[in-house]
């Protein structure tokens, strides 16, 4: 029975889109079935993994306003155990014509619910916002994983993310859990980036995951090929941190 | 008569908060009268010049929504002829109560209506989506400023905004126009940086700005004490390059 984790953040840029990609091939490469699903209209998930947003036929849209089936919207990817949802720019209607849906809130975990035996994880990539596509995304998820660069904006937002959880534990899913906080972009070069992490640890403490993600510029190059870093660049310090992440993740998840 | 001005982009981190509040703060040093609105409910920009979204008793949300007037939620800075109008988390709730409103694309467009005649310029930071907060700002706007970050995901989703901004000209506002791309945490000494700088010359020329703003750290440390760079750090890289793009945005603005 596939765990779902979301991937969210509000705040825009903080490299949710890369943690989702990565996570999920890592996990794939690990010979986890996971199922990554893409639900920023932007697609940057879709492209990320090689799939062309603008081609698709079907994406989550179609599954999310017109019932169309799960199966008929999951794309194989370049690992064998990575299936994918994509998204495209039809997706940002979906929020204004989601709204007079009586369970606007579920629809996304109705969908998922017949397909959790095919998968051992479900990684869905939120848009930068806190509107109904994440909601959904939230009401789906049983974990996640809050993606944090180390600058002052994002440090601002993290307190309004946790009472949002709180809101959805509280009106909708009960079993909802925060994994943890995952440092992105860090230089350690840069005070700004370490008065960051200790503000959070003072306030976040038992939420943080171990594994700080280096700035590293082929984590940004790989997308532009349509590819994972696992695949693009497994030596750099970027490859080598989401491994890293990767495992501290299936150590949580499946403790021996 | 105030030309209006929004700071969009659908991709999130690209800098668009802190090119609002830099712009603005820029302009107003060259004794422009501004008015910064903050339409993102991060409220990104109203802590940016020192004020606390958490402590704001009315904000841009109650204009929206309650019909208050702008000249009520209107807040000095520390600039003379810099004012603010804050947003908080409450706007977050604005996309769905909109929603039901007949005029739900023109609420913020006639709110400034009356206000255009007490400033120059009015500038508009978007939050990053396509939702009804953003349009509401492209049709209140005459002109457009995409900021963009020289990466793959960025670059993706130019072609989109286009067409958005195409949208928008046809059904709500004959009259807006994209003053240009800025480039944004631009770092020559990286490959994909250069690469999509080359990409997006040869699609979009024409709609550049003769300005790049480089990666600079003080910019990022601005934030965390309210200030904007011309008061925080007025000789770093990044103040002189957005003194430049404000000298270069009045050029076009205000032809001799
Ligand atoms: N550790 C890193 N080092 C360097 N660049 C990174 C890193 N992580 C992400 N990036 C780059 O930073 C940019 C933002 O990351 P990403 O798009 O994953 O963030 P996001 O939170 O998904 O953004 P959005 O809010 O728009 O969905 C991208 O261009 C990405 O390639
Ligand atoms: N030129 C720059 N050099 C270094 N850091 C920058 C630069 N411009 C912006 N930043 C930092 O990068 C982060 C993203 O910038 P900013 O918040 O302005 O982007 P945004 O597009 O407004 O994000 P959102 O999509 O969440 O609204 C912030 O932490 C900001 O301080
Ligand atoms: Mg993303
Ligand atoms: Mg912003």
């Amino acid at each position: 029975m596939a765990y779902v984790v979301s991937i969210m953040n509000q705040k825009g840029g903080v490299g949710k889109t890369t943690t989702a990609i990565n996570l999920s091939s890592y996990l794939a490469l690990r010979n986890r079935k996971v199922l990554l699903i893409d639900m920023d209209p932007q697609g940057n998930a879709t492209c990320g993994v090689g799939i062309d947003p603008k081609n698709m036929e079907l994406t989550v849209y179609d599954t999310l306003i017109s019932g169309v089936n799960l199966i008929d919207v999951i794309h194989p990817t370049s690992f064998d155990h990575l299936h994918m949802v994509p998204a495209n720019q039809d997706l940002a209607g979906a929020e204004i014509e989601l709204i007079s849906n009586v369970s606007r809130e579920t629809v996304l975990k109705e969908a998922i619910k017949n397909y959790k035996d095919s998968y051992d994880y479900v990684i869905i990539d939120c848009p930068p916002s806190l509107g109904l596509l994440t909601i959904n995304s939230l009401v789906a998820a049983e974990g996640i994983v809050i993606p944090l660069q180390c600058e002052y904006f994002a440090l601002e937002g993290i307190g309004h993310m946790f009472q949002t959880v709180e809101l959805i534990r509280d009106s909708f899913n009960p079993a909802i859990k925060i994994l943890g906080i995952l440092y992105t972009m860090f230089d350690k070069r840069t005070n700004l980036n370490q008065q960051v992490v200790d503000e959070v640890k003072t306030h976040f403490e038992g939420y943080i995951f171990k594994t700080m993600i280096p700035r590293s510029v082929r984590l940004s190059e790989a997308p532009s090929h349509g590819l994972p870093i696992a695949l693009y660049s497994p030596e750099s310090a970027g490859a080598v941190a989401y491994q890293m992440f990767s495992d501290e993740f299936i150590s949580i998840m499946e403790p021996i």
